[in-house]
């Protein structure tokens, strides 16, 4: 059976690792999976635990006296149950 | 200056997909 994932669905995710404005780079790999299994009439079309990919797009360390230090990642595609890679907003998060 | 493991996000599905749920 074929269902139809909208666009504007959300995804809860974690993220599976640290990430330091003082330690991360820019373009550092970062990953994160899905928390709970993504259903559309009954039917699971992404299954928790399935990882995304995503990189560090910003970061700004901080610094002795000053402010708190930036960061900024984003997550790129991820993979639905039947394969195909699911586009998804590239929003900095 | 960091966001650590565990941290939670909601990620917005980009365009709509159709997907074969028997695969």
């Amino acid at each position: 059976e074929t269902v139809t994932l909208q666009a504007g669905t959300f995804i809860p995710v974690r993220l599976s690792q640290n990430v330091n404005g003082s330690i991360n780079k820019t373009g550092d790999k970062v990953h994160f999976q899905v928390t709970e299994d993504i259903l559309v009439k009954g039917k699971t079309v992404i299954s928790k635990d399935t990882w995304i990919n995503g990189k560090v797009t910003y970061t700004k360390g901080r610094k002795m006296m000053g402010d708190g230090g930036r960061i900024s990642i984003i997550a790129s595609s991820l993979t639905a149950v039947d394969g195909q890679i699911v586009r998804i907003e590239r929003d900095p998060l | 200056a960091g966001i650590f493991l565990d941290t939670e996000f909601e990620l917005e599905i980009a365009e709509s997909i159709d997907i074969d749920t028997a695969a």
